[in-house]
Formats: structure tokens, sequence, C-alpha cells
């Protein structure tokens, strides 16, 4: 299984792109962050295709995105 | 700066990977 490419995902649907890029980015996910990595992933998702693409090849990348996504959770669950 | 994630995302739940309970 090599790296998921933008012209992979050119040959599936836009539900499926999103899958595609789901489950490869749930694992980085959760070994960046274990207990809400389907919480963060689905954040994720909503972002750009070819953002995420960037992120699967840049543990950097990914790694300020899902702190982000920690931190606005935390302020979201901090509001309720 | 805001954020542009979203809080109320939907979960992903993947396929191919057993989910933490």
């Amino acid at each position: 299984q090599g790296p998921l490419t933008a012209t992979m995902l050119s040959s599936a649907s836009p539900e499926e792109q999103k899958e595609m890029l789901g489950e490869r980015l749930f694992p980085l996910v959760r070994s960046i962050q274990p207990t809400k990595a389907s919480k963060i992933t689905g954040m994720l998702l909503e972002l750009d295709n070819s953002e995420l693409l960037h992120m699967l090849e840049s543990p950097e990348s990914l790694r300020s995105m899902v702190d982000e996504a920690i931190g606005v959770l935390q302020a979201h669950q901090a509001e309720e | 700066r805001k954020s542009t994630l979203n809080p109320n995302a939907k979960e992903f739940n993947p396929r191919s990977y057993a989910q933490p309970k």
C-alpha cells in the first residue's frame, strides 16, 4: 500500500475520497491522540483534500493540525 | 486567529481498524 495520491483520489466520488483519506489519517491521528481519534479525524476531513494529502506526507503538519483540533474541542467543551 | 476546524464535525469511524471503546 503506497502513498495516497491526488490521481488515486480523482477516480473516486467525493464521499469515497473522504473515506480514503480518513482511512489513512485515522491511524496517524490515533498515534498522536488515542482517545479522540474518531472525532479529530472527522474534523480534519472537513478540510480541503489537497491539505489532507499534504498532512499525510508531513508528520509535522499533521501534528500541528491535531493539536489545533484538540484546542478547538477543549474550547467547545468549556463553552457547554 | 480563529480555527477553521469545526468541533461539531461528524466522527470518522474507519472500516479497517477496530474501534477502541
